[in-house]
């Protein structure tokens, strides 16, 4: 359904996030 | 003015320029051979530098002009530290601390030499002073050369004679990446159920170790019930979302406090409203 893709698209952004935000992570740090 | 190539030095040190701070500190020290700041910034550049026998005479003859000063004594602990003297060091930081015992500088190297009491910690303990002596350039060196081989061995395994020893090493890599990047958060969870350890840790670590330790928590519980209950795809999830959320909840406290840290903190609750709505949908 609809909404079952869009939650596998959450879950895929929200592991591609996880991996950018380490790049973020060691930018932001001190 | 030796006061301003100390601020030189600071500012180097800061930029992980060993090389230079050590300079701008021995100019300063040129003009007064006494200056606590420079004599002090000397010392931490000479330890990242790898030279601990100078540096512990530094601090030898620094502490012997002032034996009251809070500074010296943490930089005499983590230079003690480095030459793996633990009980040595834990002395000079618990004076630090009671003649400031606002010191973070000496707080979290008391923290470090409780963690390297325990012998598992201890080589990790060394790992990361290793990584912190990196210049910022080789450190991303290492992540995107970590990248660039593990592509190279991602296409060694497509070829089924290298596939059963290429899969072992992707995993130990993936899983030393991993640990590198939550061991700090891990062991601070380790020291705030500690009852001793938990003073040592000041408000920030403590917050982290929360953090993490309940998003690891919830991942357990999740996880383990997943064994229990039958088709439990949503608890799979649910482990998997929480757990690697550990990850930038992990990295919050890292960043400087301001806009560096709300910025991470934005990340990290966007990043866990996704992963739960996703959890959620499914």
């Amino acid at each position: 359904s609809a909404a079952e893709t869009l939650s596998l698209a959450a879950l895929i952004l929200f592991f591609l996030g996880i991996f950018v935000s380490q790049f973020a992570a060691n930018w932001l740090a001190t | 003015q030796p006061e301003v190539y100390g601020t030189i030095a600071a500012a180097e040190f800061g930029r992980r320029e060993w090389r230079r701070a050590l300079e701008a500190a021995e100019r300063g020290l040129a003009f007064d051979a006494e200056h606590v700041t420079c004599n002090n910034l000397r010392a931490m550049a000479l330890v990242r530098l790898g030279r601990k026998s100078e540096a512990g005479a530094t601090m030898d003859a620094t502490l012997a002009r002032d034996p009251h000063d809070s500074v010296s004594h943490a930089n005499m602990g983590w230079t003690k530290l480095e030459q793996g003297e633990r009980k040595e060091a834990m002395a000079h930081f618990r004076e630090a601390l009671r003649i400031d015992p606002g010191n973070g500088w000496a707080r979290s190297g008391l923290v470090e030499a409780i963690k390297a009491g325990n012998p598992v910690y201890a080589i990790m303990l060394k790992y990361f002073l290793w990584m912190g002596k990196l210049s910022s350039r080789t450190m991303w060196m290492i992540v995107l050369g970590g990248y660039v081989a593990y592509r190279f061995l991602r296409q060694l395994a497509a070829d089924p004679r290298w596939t059963p020893w290429v899969i072992p090493l992707i995993i130990a890599y993936v899983g030393f990446v991993l640990l590198s990047w939550l061991a700090a958060p891990l062991f601070d969870l380790a020291l705030f159920l500690h009852p001793m350890g938990k003073h040592a840790l000041d408000d920030d670590a403590r917050t982290r170790a929360a953090l993490v330790g309940g998003a690891l928590g919830l991942a357990l519980v999740a996880g383990g019930l997943s064994f229990v209950v039958s088709d439990s795809y949503q608890l799979v999830i649910l482990a998997l979302v929480s757990g690697v959320l550990s990850i930038p909840l992990s990295a919050i406290h890292v960043c400087a406090e301001g806009w560096p840290r709300r910025a991470m903190a934005g990340i990290a609750g966007a990043l866990a409203a996704v992963g739960f709505s996703a959890w959620i949908g499914l």
